[in-house]
């Protein structure tokens, strides 16, 4: 098999770092929160889109600059409680 | 605003200093932690004195990296600070990030006033906010000028405790009574203590008595309680207790009780008791292990944890897990060391109670938490306890409900 290249390395360790992000703090919920394994993609998108909407960005679903950016930013340890609720708060439900 | 999971039961709260963070005075950072504490007195009921004694509702701690509890601080950045919720023990502590730089301005640092006031608004019982003009918003974003509490923060606030009439009237502090009942699910059922569970030196009742450790050894459970195991069919069924030193050769004389036991794929056996660990072939100590046991330490368990509550393979990913009291670890795919970024937090494990006396995986695949008399059924996919629990320890084992039903019946 060909070797991943740099850049796919550097995407790989990004999408590691942003699932174990948005489990610690709460955005994540199930087995990822441990695993670091996610259950759909759909998953993962919806929780990024989630903490792009907690950190004023605009909800592109990809761990993108500016998501990678906030994930630097410093901040409290404490799960944002917001996280989950806010999912079932902004996603569409079917009449 | 978002209330948090518990609240004080009373507003007149006590603080105390672990220690202090070495950049700065000693006394400038009282005066900080002293000036945080009053943002959330402003048209509040609460105060906060300071006391001496280890008894105090907020400690305030400075530490890097692991500091005993599941929250390891990370170096220099991301995370700075956290501070649990009211309760007993570590409820409404705060602890800060020592290898941050901490200062008294957003500009030359990282400004302790406006970091500590955050964690002590999680210590009074708020959540994070998601308004980025809240003080109990997540991201540290600076502050220069004076400091008033953000109106978010004083509706949460004044929504917990109310605002500052001072003809309220709460209850007088006792001590250890708070509403806060870490990770117990509501409606537990209250049952009687057990009665004498061990009469003398005799094995004590397994249906009425708290396990210490349990594990399934190719297709058994077995079952650790003081000096005494058992070990029971698929059909749970209790038979005749055996001395722990009439079968497994090798563990110290004087042991007085297995903390945890778990099986590793290669069917090695190995038992935890107080700090120390032994691993069995079968039921003979490894040759040359030594007979007191190796310190836990060598899994890279810090050395401050005195014992190890329970060990089990979770089913979802058939990796082990230590638990001691609320940390939990896991261990690498060999049974070698716990994992990098361990402890966690036992919070992870919704509805368990902590500390745990034992937990083990079923024959069924199911993890299974025992806390005194009753057991916890756990929901994987959804990483919370089942519907339902817990449930008396006694109904768990075949004989035992056999025993009951028999014994309500002569009663009858």
């Amino acid at each position: 098999a060909r070797p991943a290249s740099r850049t796919e390395r550097k995407y790989r360790k990004l999408q590691s770092d942003t699932v174990k992000y948005l489990a610690q703090f709460g955005y994540l919920s199930g087995p990822s929160q441990e695993t670091q394994n996610l259950r759909s993609k759909e998953d993962l998108v919806r929780a990024i889109k989630s903490l792009q909407r907690a950190g004023g960005l605009p909800e592109t679903g990809v761990p993108d600059s500016r998501t990678e950016a906030l994930m630097k930013k410093p901040r409290c340890g404490n799960m944002d409680d917001f996280a989950q609720t806010g999912i079932d708060h902004f996603s569409r439900k079917k009449r | 605003f978002i209330p948090g999971t518990s609240t004080w039961p009373r507003t007149n709260l006590t603080f105390r200093f672990v220690n202090y963070t070495p950049d700065m005075p000693q006394a400038q950072t009282r005066k900080l932690i002293v000036d945080a504490l009053k943002v959330w007195t402003v048209s509040t009921p609460l105060t906060f004195t300071e006391v001496t004694d280890t008894m105090a509702d907020i400690m305030i701690l400075f530490a890097k990296k692991y500091h005993s509890d599941g929250h390891p601080f990370d170096g220099t950045g991301s995370v700075l600070a956290h501070a649990f919720f009211p309760g007993p023990g570590k409820g409404g502590d705060a602890h800060f990030d020592d290898d941050e730089n901490w200062s008294t301005n957003s500009s030359g640092g990282i400004d302790l006033l406006l970091v500590a006031a955050h964690e002590f608004g999680h210590a009074l019982g708020l959540g994070h906010s998601e308004k980025p003009s809240a003080l109990m918003y997540p991201w540290y974003m600076g502050f220069e000028g004076e400091f008033e509490l953000p109106h978010d923060d004083w509706q949460g606030i004044t929504n917990l405790y109310g605002t500052g009439i001072k003809d309220r009237t709460f209850p007088e502090r006792e001590k250890g009574k708070v509403k806060y009942k870490p990770n117990v699910p509501d409606g537990k059922p209250v049952y009687p203590e057990p009665t004498s569970p061990t009469a003398g030196d005799g094995p004590p009742d397994p249906c009425n008595s708290h396990i210490d450790a349990l594990t399934v050894i190719r297709t058994e459970i077995f079952l650790f309680i003081g000096k005494w195991f058992w070990r029971l069919g698929p059909q749970k069924l209790i038979n005749k207790p055996v001395e722990i030193h009439k079968f497994w050769y090798g563990l110290p004389k004087d042991l007085e009780r297995i903390d945890a036991v778990f099986e590793r794929p290669d069917n090695k056996i190995v038992f935890f008791s107080g700090d120390r660990f032994w691993v069995f072939n079968a039921n003979h100590l490894l040759s040359r292990f030594p007979v007191e046991g190796r310190p836990i330490t060598e899994f890279n368990i810090p050395a401050d944890v005195k014992k190890i509550d329970a060990a089990f393979q979770w089913s979802y990913n058939k990796r082990t897990y230590l638990v001691s009291g609320d940390m939990y670890w896991k261990m690498d795919e060999n049974n070698s060391f716990v994992e990098y970024d361990y402890p966690r937090d036992m919070g992870t494990w919704k509805g368990v109670p902590v500390p745990v006396d034992a937990a083990f995986m079923d024959q069924s695949g199911t993890t299974i938490f025992f806390q005194g008399l009753d057991y916890w059924q756990f929901y994987d996919m959804k990483m919370r306890v089942q519907r339902g629990y817990p449930r008396r320890i006694s109904h768990y084992w075949s004989q035992c409900a056999e025993n009951l039903s028999e014994r309500e019946e002569n009663l009858a």
